[in-house]
């Protein structure tokens, strides 16, 4: 383990809302552009650097998320672990496979609200899948709920080309449930007509969250 | 990085001075990805009249530290001058990884010393 910080550095660090120093960054894992786009947008100071960003005079709402518009302080990219479930025979209808995705989301405390969960999966299709446009129809589980009724999130998707996006908040996960220390999903992606199957390559979890113990109420101006 | 006094030990009149906070000097470097440090100043200097009175466009003055301003050029005493303290902050926002490989962008505020005040 990691000697403890310094006092004074634990100390800025629990202020910061950590509890200690991560271990710094995973040898496989880049920047992905959405936080990098999300970051140069709400930084103040690297506002000040490319004004053209920001128009001017226009502070950022506090504990408020202007790009995604949800409230929230606390926005984390979060990667899927995806696991292939079950495959099933090629003549049976569900003849495409089902994905189970595990996101850890242990670093999310219990004070944090969910704003906003926005699933991204990018498919790289089997043969034709990823050449045509198609049309397929996303379904989306808590793996506790599979088997009890259909699944609560299903979307149409017509192309494997660009990411797919669901939103899960109020469809897989209820609006008002706190977050899971880990989310199990099962996914399916079956093709309408008999077309071919898609292939999951990726998935992330952009979830926001407001942690209310880091917001200020507004400051009344004086009058 | 501090931007050291000038004339005195405190330096003039109560204003924000240039601090930056490098985070590869608090040793953060390794796990946050951006910013490399932010400018979060200080506040210092005298809090006597006329430095306590409400300047052009700065912070507005409170009542209680003119009174106490004022009391104190007239008979100095133990209540003291006003002090030199952030009167406007703006917030800073760090990306980092945390130690479940996640990319984390928290948002801060009150992190950055805009303005000072006398108080």
């Amino acid at each position: 383990r990691r000697p403890a910080a310094p006092r004074p550095a634990a100390s800025l660090l629990q202020a910061l809302g950590l509890h200690d120093s991560p271990r710094g960054a995973p040898k496989s894992r880049s920047v992905p552009p959405i936080m990098w786009r999300l970051f140069r947008r709400r930084d103040p100071q690297e506002a000040r650097l490319s004004p053209r960003r920001t128009p001017p005079g226009a502070t950022p709402r506090p504990c408020h998320v202007e790009e995604l518009g949800v409230a929230g302080n606390i926005v984390r990219h979060v990667p899927g672990r995806g696991v292939r479930a079950r495959t099933a025979e090629p003549s049976a209808p569900e003849r495409c496979p089902t994905w189970t995705l595990l996101f850890d989301l242990s670093s999310v405390e219990p004070a944090e609200l969910p704003s906003r969960a926005r699933l991204e999966l990018r498919f790289a299709g089997e043969g034709a899948a990823a050449e045509t446009d198609g049309s397929w129809e996303l379904s989306v589980a808590q793996a506790g709920d599979v088997g009890a009724g259909p699944a609560p999130l299903r979307q149409a998707v017509a192309s494997l080309r660009a990411p797919v996006r669901a939103e899960l908040l109020g469809a897989a996960w209820a609006h008002n449930a706190s977050v899971p220390r880990s989310l199990r999903l099962v996914l399916a992606l079956r093709p309408r007509a008999a077309g071919p199957c898609g292939h999951l390559a990726e998935a992330s979890l952009l979830l926001v969250t407001l942690d209310p113990r880091l917001c200020h109420p507004l400051a009344r101006p004086r009058r | 990085e501090a931007q050291p006094s000038v004339g005195g030990s405190h330096g003039g009149s109560c204003r924000a001075r240039r601090l930056y906070v490098s985070f590869r000097e608090v040793g953060w470097h390794h796990w946050v990805i951006a910013p490399r440090g932010f400018l979060a100043n200080y506040c210092q200097g005298q809090c006597s009249l006329p430095a306590t009175l409400p300047g052009p466009g700065g912070p507005p003055a409170l009542n209680h530290a003119v009174l106490r301003a004022l009391m104190h050029s007239a008979a100095p005493g133990p209540a003291g001058l006003p002090c030199c303290v952030p009167a406007r902050l703006s917030p800073i926002s760090v990306l980092f990884f945390d130690n479940s490989d996640n990319v984390v962008l928290r948002h801060y505020e009150d992190m950055v010393v805009d303005e000072c005040g006398c108080r």
